[in-house]
């Protein structure tokens, strides 16, 4: 389960708080995963108190609005990150980017596939750079893009081009994700599937052994 | 960008390394309390099933602050989903949150939903409030009715531990946690029309964890 609470100061109407609150809810908690279990308790409330006297917003589309918009995506992709590097088990943080999709919501829907692949976490936490996996899981989005123009790399490590696997370092590509391993950091996996403006990004861990035992003696 | 806090409750859990994207905002700390008007804190109120961290939380706004939620689309709601969606489908304001963490409150029937309703009820009565301006979340082991007896005793020590500063806000973020390794917990300060305007939040999760929340 995840629970947030976010706080402001800002002073907005109602109507546009809970549209704002529901957007930036999509660019980041509805963009983590963990294990691919939806809990029955997952709850953000978010409060604004209006006590910092900033221009009332009563619309999405004012200077102000985009402004408030920016800072509670921040916070909340901030909130939604820590959860994702603190996945049970995890030793790494996934971050899964997808360029060049018809829009937003097809991209973070994409990029949400990948790092909810089980096999394709599994092979982070083998330090396997197994671009097929990241490939196949793309794949089953439900989102159609030409294959031929899949393009998949591991941090700077380019793995697949154009729909063809390209040679690569494979010790290079390990030992990058072995390091994100150790310090606990981040493995960037960057996905590109054609030229159009859409973007998104979705944040995993790896899949560890830790990961059973922990949830084998955690019982209801 | 990690936040080395001496956070409440750290003896605990530490605080997470928090990844903020880059913006026109600065770090501040002080998670939910950052912004003007907020209060919480967090204590340990005997409902975990071992060990003592805490695990009751509050946050209270000083005004009726405007209230957004957004919750879990599985279709077995736990108690205090069902509840925040009633309240907040009646009033568009709010004043307090109350968390409490070992028991989820989910699949316990009529009877846990009851418990949201007597939990709810007591906490307002302590800060003067109407039930319908507090809020719900639970999390924990589903399946299993909250420790109501030792939630409802430890109310009155918890609202006197309500605090603005980071400490209040770093001890809830520990109260929230279950089988987390770290509290999560930040803040930032910004400009909304040339104002300063602060935006924070805590949150909690490790497992069970693929939201879909609307």
């Amino acid at each position: 389960t995840m629970l947030g609470v976010i706080t402001t100061d800002a002073t907005v109407t109602g109507d546009i708080w809970r549209k704002m609150v529901q957007i930036a809810v999509n660019r980041s908690f509805n963009q983590i995963t963990v294990d691919g279990d939806t809990s029955t308790n997952d709850t953000v409330i978010a409060l604004a108190s209006g006590i910092s006297g900033s221009t009332r917003i009563s619309s999405l589309d004012s200077d102000e609005a985009q402004q408030l918009q920016a800072c509670l995506d921040a916070v909340m992709q901030g909130l939604a990150k820590s959860i994702a590097w603190d996945g049970e088990g995890a030793t790494c943080l996934i971050e899964v980017t997808v360029t060049g999709a018809n829009n937003e919501m097809e991209a973070a829907k994409i990029a949400r596939s990948v790092a909810s692949s089980s096999l394709a976490k599994a092979a982070v936490y083998g330090r396997d750079p197994n671009w097929g996996r990241i490939a196949c899981a793309a794949g089953y989005a439900g989102i159609p893009f030409n294959p031929n123009e899949l393009c998949i790399s591991l941090g700077d490590i380019q793995l697949m081009d154009g729909g063809q696997p390209l040679p690569f370092d494979r010790a290079a590509a390990s030992a990058y994700l072995r390091q994100a391993g150790e310090i606990h950091g981040t493995v960037e996996i960057h996905i590109s599937i054609g030229s159009g403006e859409g973007r998104g990004r979705a944040w995993g861990c790896d899949l560890s052994y830790d990961y059973v035992k922990i949830n084998a003696e955690y019982t209801t | 960008v990690s936040l080395s806090t001496n956070a409440a409750g750290a003896d605990f859990v530490p605080p997470a390394p928090i990844f903020l994207p880059e913006g026109p905002w600065k770090l501040v700390p002080g998670g939910v309390t950052a912004a003007k008007g907020f209060k919480a804190a967090g204590m340990y109120g005997g409902l975990r099933a071992k060990g003592e961290k805490p695990d009751l939380a509050l946050v209270t706004c000083d005004v009726d602050a405007i209230a957004a939620g957004s919750f879990t689309t599985n279709v077995v709601a736990a108690a205090p989903v069902v509840y925040c969606r009633h309240v907040l489908d009646i009033s568009t304001t709010a004043r307090a949150v109350l968390i409490n963490a070992g028991q989820a409150n989910a699949a316990t029937g009529d009877a846990g939903y009851q418990d949201v309703i007597e939990c709810a009820s007591a906490i307002a009565k302590l800060l003067q409030l109407r039930a319908e301006e507090v809020l719900i979340e639970s999390t924990g082991v589903i399946g299993h009715r909250i420790k109501k007896e030792a939630l409802l005793n430890s109310l009155p020590k918890l609202v006197s531990l309500l605090s603005p500063t980071v400490e209040g806000a770093d001890s809830a973020a520990v109260a929230i946690t279950t089988t987390d390794l770290v509290s999560k917990s930040v803040a930032i300060e910004s400009k909304v029309g040339g104002v300063d305007i602060r935006v924070g939040g805590m949150a909690k999760g490790s497992g069970m964890i693929h939201p879909n929340m609307a």
